[in-house]
């Protein structure tokens, strides 16, 4: 089996301001299985608590649409996580 | 035959198995390797027990690892092993430490999702335990301890990432880590847990927003742990209850070890806040991990001098 690759998924950072906000990213995480970095479980995604989450290619522009369209800020922590994961490796051997 | 281990890089399975053998080999009278049993996919589960061989003594039992893709986790615990043995004999405070206790590390405690995670999924997170009725695979080591195993709703689908399991204590590496701290009970003054990411120093309790009795025991511990750390590079933690500094949880380790009787039980969430995540770079293992190292010596010398 080919190991997974994560070319051009994106980790995104939202902080609902709302109860509002705060189901809007719900749904999103339930719609799109998210894969949640922080909190662990959809269960803790409340207004107020700093959101980070995992996106794949194909769901990244949806995400960011709806983010936009309910008015949420949101930051990309990560663009490429791919990238990220073969940059972890940053010490030479020796 | 595995590469060279590193401790400034991330080790794969093979390599921490292989660093065991050549810790207990180079300091046969400060480290022994105990099987204490083995996962799904059977490999084997190793706690490597350094110091002197009375069982007597007081002990600090620490594991990491059990979150597949927190790879600075296990890289903290072999650090852990290869600074108390080089140090003994030429830091004073280690040296203390090992004369009068000993610590049970636990370097990986989901091995077999630690290895998913090098060779398949580098975001995996549970174990790697099949699910009846259900093609999902996995159960989050972390919620599956006998504490409050069933209060949260979110936990009961084996597709989600925080699946409980289908009992408590139901995965072997649950049981194998919970039968040894049982079996070790009455030396363990300490249990420490190593996760990944956030910046924070945590004690009980998750499962409730009460406090736990000796509350103001382990804020005093824990702020002094986080100021301590901070000495080095001025990496800022946070501390607090599970509950009330990140969100309730059911069915952790902590909470399970501190009900169990040990009082003083504490989780890290290392580097970083954020920038990174689960993926952070080898170049930061050696600062985090010579930070946390100050703050793991500063809770081991509490605990010697504080409980009886």
């Amino acid at each position: 089996m080919a190991p997974v690759r994560f070319d051009r998924e994106k980790v995104f950072r939202v902080k609902p301001q709302d109860g509002k906000q705060a189901s809007v990213l719900k749904g999103l995480t339930k719609a799109h299985e998210l894969d949640l970095w922080y909190p662990d479980a959809i269960h803790d995604v409340a207004a107020n608590i700093t959101v980070d989450f995992r996106v794949s290619e194909k769901d990244s522009q949806a995400i960011q649409s709806t983010l936009d369209q309910n008015k949420m800020q949101y930051k990309i922590l990560i663009h490429d996580v791919q990238e990220e994961i073969e940059k972890q490796f940053d010490v030479k051997d020796g | 035959i595995p590469g060279r281990h590193s401790y400034a890089k991330y080790n794969d399975w093979d390599k921490i198995v292989a660093w065991t053998e050549k810790m207990v080999e180079r300091y046969p009278e400060m480290v022994s390797r105990i099987k204490i049993g083995s996962t799904a996919e059977n490999n084997p589960l190793y706690v490597l027990k350094i110091g002197k061989k009375d069982d007597k003594r007081k002990a600090v039992f620490m594991d990491c690892g059990i979150h597949a893709r927190e790879w600075v986790s296990p890289a903290f615990c072999q650090w852990f092993v290869y600074q108390a043995t080089k140090s003994y004999g030429r830091n004073k405070i280690m040296t203390k430490l090992l004369d009068r206790m000993n610590f049970y590390v636990l370097p990986v405690l989901n091995v077999d999702g630690y290895i998913w995670s090098w060779t398949q999924d580098r975001m995996w997170r549970k174990n790697r335990s099949k699910n009846q009725n259900s093609t999902c695979i996995g159960t989050d080591l972390n919620r599956n301890f006998d504490v409050s195993w069933n209060s949260n709703p979110s936990t009961d689908n084996p597709c989600w990432q925080t699946y409980r399991g289908p009992a408590p204590e139901s995965e072997k590496e649950t049981k194998a880590v919970t039968a040894f701290i049982r079996s070790h009970l009455d030396s363990i003054r300490a249990y420490i847990t190593f996760h990944s990411y956030s910046q924070m120093l945590l004690f009980p309790y998750g499962y409730t927003t009460k406090l736990a009795p000796n509350h103001k025991d382990l804020v005093k511990v824990a702020k002094i742990a986080t100021d301590v750390i901070s000495t080095r590079y001025e990496t800022r933690y946070i501390y607090g209850p599970i509950a009330s500094t990140i969100y309730p949880t059911s069915g952790s380790s902590l909470d399970w070890a501190y009900d169990l009787g040990i009082k003083h039980t504490f989780a890290f969430e290392l580097r970083d806040k954020g920038r990174f995540g689960f993926l952070l770079p080898e170049s930061q293992i050696k600062p985090t991990c010579k930070e946390t190292m100050l703050a793991v010596k500063f809770i081991a010398r509490y605990i010697l001098k504080h409980t009886s």
